[in-house]
């Protein structure tokens, strides 16, 4: 059987067999929304006979169009914790890749807390990670990000407004910085996701939404740094990735003010300090 | 020179500084760099809470201590101490609730700043987290619990450890799926 998690403002169905996030509903207005949710990586771009650009530091190219997913096809074993303040579902991808989606008590958003890396490269494959979300939204190959956390600005696919646009990186040359949040919709229901660090995404397929979450890359781009982005860390196998994106999905009437206040509260989080002991002065 | 906030900075306006454009060895310098500014930054924060909360207090309080890894469950005052404190600052000028998950090694109560117990949750940390703190901690637990704080300002909780036999039972369901 599918598991369904709930809050006051958001449920969650999880597939019983994959243990993939299969749909959300939104209890305000009612609605439902299919969506699937996965991690995917790109192979890294070493250049072709036709172009030798690489993929690096600067430059973001794949060697394929189609990432691979990384869910292994069978099940990311799947668990519920359930309490009075949260309820987590907890998924492992891979040995290095694993996800917590949270609903907290009272709260409108989704947390999608993913852990990710050392990335393998036994293999010699640069690689680039991403989360996508695939819904049955009609998104008529428009998709939003935004800038500095400011201004939202409207993207299409395959398409510039300046100038007319030869479509050579279907995929890279879709990308674009995320600093806060990016979102698809249709004309009723939105689903934004708010990041917690500048990244970069697209929407390559309608009603998609991809987010680039971690890379590891194998060749110089040759645009100055002279290294390949392939940080190792203190461990010496390559750096640990964690980060939450907040998802919402909301009737697009009332999505902005709810990205907007939620912008805010992830900007400017509490600020967090311990102190050991109890004293008087508390 | 770390009397404002303006002059003890933790920020790398440079976008190699964000991106990865960069060597290795300055990566590892800007973050020297940004680690230093983040201690100063701290402290001086520790150092405002500590002559905010004077105001009230008959004694001087101790210092505050900031975890850097809390993000990935590791933080030792709340590891290794049977009460602690939690002081939270809200920097947005309007209410703010939220929740806070802290490492611990069994249960806690935490008392909010009305004098009242606070809801908590006790759970086992994840698989995830166990890998990615490696041996920067241990904890088996974490304690959730939601704070409230008012606007531009901050809430202190206090954590009491709960002996073994007068824990409450847990209020934590779990539920694990098999694949078909």
């Amino acid at each position: 059987a599918d598991e369904t998690v709930e809050n006051q403002f958001l449920s969650l169905t999880f597939d019983g067999s994959t243990g993939l996030l299969k749909s959300m509903t939104d209890k305000k207005s009612g609605r439902s929304m299919s969506v699937r949710q996965s991690f995917y990586w790109y192979t890294s771009s070493v250049g072709t006979e036709q172009d030798s650009q690489k993929s690096g530091a600067y430059i973001f190219r794949p060697a394929k169009q189609t990432p691979q997913d990384l869910f292994n096809g069978t099940s990311v074993g799947l668990k519920v914790v359930k309490g009075p303040v949260a309820v987590e579902v907890r998924q492992q991808f891979q040995p290095w890749l694993s996800q917590v989606i949270r609903l907290y008590n009272a709260k409108e958003f989704a947390e999608f807390e993913w852990t990710v890396g050392p990335i393998p490269i036994r293999d010699h494959l640069g690689k680039e990670i991403i989360t996508r979300f695939d819904t049955d939204l009609k998104t008529n190959r428009t998709f939003y990000t935004d800038a500095n956390g400011r201004q939202i600005l409207e993207r299409i696919r395959d398409h510039r407004a300046d100038w007319q646009y030869s479509n050579t990186e279907p995929v890279s040359g879709n990308y674009y910085p995320i600093n806060s949040r990016a979102f698809i919709k249709d004309p009723k229901m939105q689903l934004t996701v708010m990041t917690d660090r500048s990244q970069g995404g697209s929407s390559v397929q309608d009603g998609s939404l991809e987010i680039m979450i971690h890379r590891r890359t194998l060749a110089d781009d040759n645009r100055g740094v002279g290294e390949p982005l392939n940080e190792t860390g203190q461990f010496g196998d390559g750096l640990i990735i964690r980060g939450k994106h907040c998802v919402l999905l909301t009737s697009v009437n009332k999505a902005a003010v709810a990205h907007r206040i939620l912008g805010e509260q992830l900007y400017m989080a509490p600020s967090l300090s311990f102190t050991k002991g109890v004293q008087d002065w508390a | 020179s770390s009397s404002t906030l303006r002059k003890s900075m933790g920020v790398a306006q440079h976008h190699d500084a964000v991106s990865g454009t960069e060597k290795q060895h300055v990566a590892d310098d800007y973050a020297e760099r940004l680690y230093k500014g983040r201690a100063q930054c701290q402290e001086l924060v520790g150092d405002v809470l500590g002559n905010l909360m004077q105001k009230n207090a008959t004694v001087k309080p101790p210092q505050a201590v900031f975890c850097d890894y809390l993000n990935i469950s590791v933080c030792p005052v709340t590891v290794d101490n049977q009460q602690f404190t939690i002081t939270a600052y809200n920097p947005i000028a309007r209410q703010v609730t939220t929740v806070v998950r802290i490492p611990v090694k069994g249960n806690y109560s935490i008392t909010g700043p009305n004098g009242k117990m606070v809801t908590t949750q006790l759970q086992d940390v994840s698989e995830g987290t166990k890998q990615a703190r490696r041996n920067r901690g241990n904890a088996p637990k974490e304690l959730l619990f939601p704070i409230t704080l008012p606007p531009l300002g901050f809430s202190t909780y206090i954590a009491n450890s709960l002996p073994g036999a007068g824990s409450p039972p847990s209020n934590v369901q779990y539920k694990v799926f098999t694949p078909k």
